[in-house]
């Protein structure tokens, strides 16, 4: 199967989301 | 199983699988032995996507302000953090010493590694931990099947890539079969270079 692969950027990019706050 | 499935909110980043933090910490007057282990240890709670890891790790003290004997588990949903765990019983880990000031920084970077899946090596990490100890602090990566020297050496060498360390940075590998034998963590390791 795929596996679901992010970066170390694009996860610290996601933090500044509101949606992880 | 009476506690709710957790999964990716409306819009948010899944994860290839879910992560439940633990946290742990010795009382000094207590033995180290398996029962009083599991007495100390708590979830703090799991994690389906990248947005819900963000509010919880945020939420959490630095491991780098602990004080005393503590730890921070990150580990696969449905795998205590224990040796004696299914899952970890025939497993070992990669254990790196870091000097104090240092632990804050690699724990996050360990971590994005794992929910990110740069290791690679299909089902075999179960976890990371962060100890937080009196002259240094420890960090390391369980997997599987320690016998197994392919994804041994491929979550090494992936280690030391996202951590950037050093070249000559000294990583030890211990069973938790050896860890159950001298009923430690972080004693008698083998050192590897």
């Amino acid at each position: 199967g795929t596996r679901i692969i992010y970066d170390r950027k694009f996860l610290l990019d996601c933090r500044s989301s509101p949606l992880a706050h | 199983n009476r506690r709710k499935t957790i999964t990716p909110g409306p819009g948010e980043h899944p994860l290839q699988y879910n992560y439940t933090f633990w946290y742990s910490r010795r009382t000094p007057s207590r033995p180290a032995n398996t029962q009083s282990y599991e007495q100390n240890i708590r979830q703090i709670g799991t994690v389906a996507s990248v947005e819900q890891f963000w509010k919880l790790y945020s939420h959490l003290v630095r491991p780098g302000d602990l004080t005393g004997h503590s730890d921070f588990h990150l580990f696969k949903e449905g795998i205590k953090p224990m040796w004696e765990d299914e899952a970890n019983k025939s497993g070992g880990k990669w254990i790196i010493r870091l000097r104090k000031g240092l632990a804050s920084r690699f724990w996050e970077n360990i971590i994005l590694a794992m929910l990110g899946e740069q290791f690679m090596v299909g089902e075999e990490v179960c976890g990371v931990v962060v100890s937080i100890r009196f002259q240094e602090d420890i960090l390391s990566i369980w997997n599987k099947t320690a016998s197994d020297q392919v994804t041994t050496s491929r979550i090494r060498d992936t280690l030391r890539r996202v951590l950037n360390l050093p070249p000559n940075t000294i990583m030890e590998y211990k069973t938790h079969n050896d860890s159950l034998k001298d009923n430690s963590s972080f004693r008698n390791t083998k050192i590897t270079l």
